[in-house]
């Protein structure tokens, strides 16, 4: 069982294609093993990005650099996915 | 025996307890439903089709498949909500039973079924199928990269540990094959309608090319009102706004995708839905959202299939 404890998930309204560029950037690098949700495809719509615990820090101090503004969506994913699995359980047993 | 009132719709589940519901699905409705195996996936789990039909031979049918991507629940949630609310509305709701008095629908509900084991015994994000590459560590190719349409090109990778894989060549992926020998044998599919998630998205031909449909004027012109009015319904009921247009220009030029190949196989109504986007789970929406997704969802499906009824060609 893979865990994603301390795993968030950021979201970015990117505004300008510039931003857009930056992370196109982002998404095309590996070091990080960032896991895109959303991809950055217009600034019409919102770039979701998983973030492992360990690239946290600096994925976003690549985008504070930038002045890429973020909100983050799950600040800890693996307790969502322990909630989602206790309520299964709790359902199969019912 | 499990009878469908006992399955909660409101929650998610895993393969087994929604093939074992398929079973009593149809013996809730024996006149209107059988289940069908089209083959087997990779690891060689049955894949199963639910076909609704009151009869004739080879009728005119409409395609729905969700959970292509296996690790977007709430699309095979909403699958197994609205196989239920066809199986029940039939009867009772006249547009329902009109459109099957005169068409069949088939739904694929776990499209990508070994994906979805996976997603519940070893990885919550896994998206692929799990297939094993010939010379890569990494398993396992985008099912909706997979199709002969425009395969292999932009928006799709060729590296095997990618997401977006688009595999060693064409339905390389059986998972893919099942569906394409399935809709080349029976030949009359008016409709290809595959469900994913996230994005509040009704998209439509082509993913590969941002090049106009043939059918564009069409499409366009008489079209374009549907789909506008099909995305319309799905907002009247709880105010969830989609965006509607062609996947190379609303998201990003994506080849070997499922309605491009069905569009291109001259099933000219296809489409993909990506249901909602809360802006605060991503994947992992709450169960308790899963019936108003499949509610508002239904809304545009039902307009959908009765343009798809009254515009045969």
């Amino acid at each position: 069982q893979r865990l994603f404890v301390g795993d968030q998930v950021i979201r970015v309204n990117a505004q300008t294609e510039e931003e857009l560029r930056l992370l196109q950037a982002l998404e095309a690098q590996q070091e990080w093993e960032l896991d895109f949700w959303l991809h950055p495809v217009s600034t019409e719509l919102p770039v979701d990005i998983r973030v492992p615990r360990s690239s946290l820090t600096s994925v976003k101090g690549y985008l504070h650099g930038h002045n890429i503004p973020f909100t983050v969506m799950i600040n800890n994913l693996q307790e969502l996915l322990d909630e989602e699995r206790v309520e299964m359980e709790e359902n199969q047993k019912k | 025996e499990r009878s469908t009132r006992s399955l909660n719709f409101g929650a998610y589940h895993n393969l087994d307890t929604i093939y074992s519901w398929m079973d009593t699905l149809v013996a809730q409705h024996p006149n209107l439903v059988t289940k069908e195996e089209i083959g087997r996936s990779y690891e060689n789990r049955p894949m199963y089709v639910l076909k609704f039909s009151t009869g004739g031979y080879n009728r005119p049918a409409i395609w729905i498949d969700t959970g292509i991507h296996s690790r977007e629940w709430v699309s095979q949630a909403t699958g197994v909500w609205t196989a239920n609310k066809i199986a029940t509305d039939y009867g009772t709701d006249a547009s329902v039973t009109s459109l099957l008095n005169n068409m069949d629908i088939y739904m694929l509900i776990l499209a990508n079924p070994d994906g979805y084991v996976y997603t519940h015994t070893n990885d919550r994000m896994w998206r692929k199928t799990r297939s094993k590459v010939s010379g890569s560590i990494c398993r396992g190719v985008d099912p909706n990269r997979n199709w002969d349409a425009g395969f292999g090109g932009p928006g799709a990778s060729a590296n095997p540990c990618s997401d977006s894989y688009h595999g060693p060549s064409a339905h390389s992926e059986i998972e893919v094959k099942n569906v394409v020998d399935l809709i080349k044998r029976h030949g009359n599919f008016k409709s290809f309608i595959s469900v994913h998630a996230y994005s509040q998205l009704l998209m439509y031909p082509y993913g590969y090319t941002c090049n106009k449909v043939p059918d564009q004027l069409e499409l366009v012109r008489k079209e374009k009102l549907k789909r506008r009015a099909a995305a319309q319904k799905l907002t009247s009921l709880y105010g969830t706004s989609y965006k509607v247009g062609n996947i190379c220009n609303i998201i990003y030029q994506a080849s070997g995708g499922s309605i491009d190949w069905s569009y291109n196989a001259g099933i000219k109504y296809s489409f993909a839905f990506e249901l909602r986007d809360t802006g605060r789970y991503g994947f992992i929406l709450p169960a308790g959202q899963i019936i108003p997704t499949a509610s508002e969802t239904w809304l545009a499906l039902k307009h959908i299939m009765e343009y798809v009824r009254d515009h045969p060609y």
